[in-house]
């Protein structure tokens, strides 16, 4: 563990803290694509399968259990309590050009052939996307609300500190993993545009509104 | 061993 590992995560933490409260004190999910946030629990899911196979450490336990939690959570205020205010028409991005790719890609490339690491794999690749739908839905409205913008900010960050972190395994214990870092970059350059607008708008308190 | 518990990263 290291500075810029735990920096990541708890970048990570705030963001999937961010947008429960928000949710939960506007009563409303507006501008929040329920489509990326069935591709993070699918992710956790996929993922945190060694839960109970692999004991890393008790953080590393408590924090997939909160994010898996979150996640779910996240889920149950969008399907179902809040339902009624869920953008659906604007959140119309197909899961399936995500979800079967990064399946695919998975049952090729991955450090073994077995259920646990394909499904590991799997959900480093969709991890990698499962953004889009959301910035496709702010692309499409034209806009984003501050808290959303700040919500993306927190999860874009998380990816970019793991791969500073994973600068500083390589040096200091030589270690790395090529499928993580190579996923992890793709996920972190496609919120670059985001960052960009977050830091020349959102920063000097305008609303983050694409160009026309 | 698998490479999860080496890898350790959430």
């Amino acid at each position: 563990m290291n500075i810029f590992r735990l920096g990541g995560d708890l970048a990570h933490l705030l963001a999937i803290i961010i947008l429960l409260l928000k949710i939960w004190t506007t009563r409303s999910c507006a501008g929040i694509s329920g489509k990326s946030q069935i591709l993070f629990a699918l992710t956790f899911t996929a993922r945190y399968l060694d839960l109970f196979t692999n004991f890393v450490s008790v953080y590393n336990s408590v924090m997939k259990v909160v994010y898996l939690a979150a996640a779910y959570a996240t889920l149950y205020l969008m399907y179902v309590k809040f339902k009624a205010t869920y953008d659906h028409n604007h959140d119309t991005f197909r899961l399936e050009f995500l979800i079967l790719p990064a399946a695919g890609l998975a049952l090729i490339i991955n450090h073994e052939f077995s259920i646990i690491e394909v499904m590991w794999t799997f959900s480093i690749y969709l991890e990698a996307v499962a953004i889009l739908p959301q910035l496709f839905m702010v692309s499409k409205t034209g806009e984003a609300e501050s808290i959303t913008s700040h919500y993306l900010f927190a999860l874009g960050s998380y990816r970019a500190l793991y791969i500073v972190n994973w600068v500083y395994r390589y040096y200091s214990e030589g270690f790395y993993d090529m499928i993580a870092t190579l996923a992890g970059v793709v996920q972190t350059v496609l919120y670059c545009d985001f960052f960009y607008l977050y830091i020349t708008k959102v920063l000097k308190g305008k609303k983050l509104q694409l160009p026309a | 061993n698998n490479h999860l518990l080496v890898h350790d990263e959430l």
